[in-house]
């Protein structure tokens, strides 16, 4: 594409045409885009994050990422679409300005760059990293059971073989240990959004034990506010709660971890399917998919903005 | 490229907790090279699960067996996979 205008954002792309993206995105908005390169994958790949910033020092920021389950490719589309429409929509939108005039956003849209490429060279059907585990023929770890939150424990499998093998210790993969390191490092990031494909929840912490977190009233309101914001769009139906009560015990989860470290807006999103295709989302759904995931974003964003803590 | 010729996604309906059990009990039979795409979670969450053509009649002898509902979500995976790269070649080649 010779501009971001003329992107076409209604269907998938790899991991080199979305890299590209990002560097045409922050060439034509050099004041409020830059890209950080958090790390490198397992095989080398950079791992990249926009930066949406309007100035300040270490401001308030939110996160956002998607892909990190590299089949889940609604996600990583979703996130490119998100891109642009931060960088429009800042001065356009009043209520969506005045988040960017206070806090940054970070957005990673290729969390898992090894398993992305992989899906597009070899495996459609990849879900975890392509890191090699010593005394195993299997390759890769689910890179949401890596975290350390419950690592481990039930919810997880140590089995290389399966899909929700947790790795050998927390963080083994350089793909999350990269994350933890960058949100160590800010230590100014107030809410934690990580998005997958499919199922249509909005779940919050935690996934790894029973116990709900000490502000599961507020996380569950803002939650419905964000589900309805959601469906007010094009009737999308959304279930939301806790992780471990809307749908199963999950241990080292993401955003179990980025809430233990105090982040307390912490979020994972299961985008739609609403037939019958499950990850073979057809290209014609994403850019309503993306649009209506936005405003549950929107939501989200300015519950952090109008809270802070 | 890994092809899923025949492969079928199956949507499995478990009424109850037991149900549910069972489809974990067929989770572990790691021969069968089960994908599943939404796991056994709580009774009336739809469970999908890809499963490759030389497992497929297996499986449905097993969910028929244990009187566990199903329909079949994905007929051939490959057929959408081929519909979905030939839109991402055309939307390239425009």
């Amino acid at each position: 594409a010779r501009s971001t205008n003329t992107f076409n954002y209604a269907t998938y792309h790899t991991l080199e045409e979305i890299y590209d993206f990002m560097d045409l995105l922050a060439a034509e908005h050099p004041q409020l885009v830059s890209k950080l390169q958090i790390g490198s994958s397992y095989e080398g790949r950079p791992i990249y994050v926009l930066k949406f910033s309007t100035g300040g020092n270490n401001r308030p920021a939110i996160w956002i990422d998607t892909g990190i389950h590299s089949r889940e490719w609604v996600t990583q589309a979703s996130g490119v679409w998100f891109a642009k429409k931060i960088a429009q929509d800042y001065g356009q939108d009043p209520a969506f300005t005045a988040i960017l005039d206070n806090m940054d956003i970070f957005l990673e849209i290729v969390t898992n760059p090894d398993g992305f490429a992989f899906t597009h060279s070899k495996n459609r059907m990849w879900r975890k990293t392509r890191s090699l585990t010593s005394g195993s023929t299997c390759i890769g770890v689910d890179p949401n059971r890596n975290w350390d939150a419950g690592f481990g424990k039930a919810g997880s499998s140590s089995n290389p073989c399966s899909e929700t093998y947790r790795g050998k210790f927390a963080n083994s993969e350089v793909e999350v240990k990269s994350i933890v390191d960058f949100v160590k490092e800010h230590g100014n990031i107030k809410a934690f959004i990580s998005i997958h494909s499919y199922s249509q929840l909005l779940l919050y912490p935690f996934g790894y034990k029973r116990e709900s977190p000490a502000d599961k009233d507020e996380l569950d309101q803002v939650a419905k506010s964000a589900v309805e914001a959601l469906t007010s769009l094009y009737g999308t139906k959304f279930k939301y709660g806790s992780i471990i009560t809307t749908i199963y015990q999950a241990s080292g989860g993401t955003i179990d971890w980025t809430y233990d470290q105090g982040i307390k807006y912490s979020f994972t999103f299961e985008l739609r399917d609403t037939g019958r295709y499950g990850f073979l989302l057809p290209a014609s759904q994403i850019i309503p998919t993306a649009q209506e995931t936005w405003l549950a974003l929107l939501t989200i964003m300015e519950h952090t903005l109008n809270h802070p803590y | 490229k890994e092809d899923f010729v025949g492969h079928q996604v199956l949507r499995i309906s478990a009424a109850d907790e037991a149900q549910v059990q069972m489809v974990k009990e067929l989770e572990d039979l790691e021969h069968l090279q089960l994908d599943f795409w939404r796991g056994p979670a709580q009774p009336g969450s739809p469970i999908d699960v890809r499963v490759p053509f030389p497992s497929i009649q297996a499986v449905k002898v097993f969910l028929e067996a244990r009187g566990l509902r199903y329909t079949i979500m994905i007929e051939d995976v490959q057929s959408l996979l081929d519909d979905e790269q030939e839109q991402m070649f055309a939307s390239r080649s425009r």
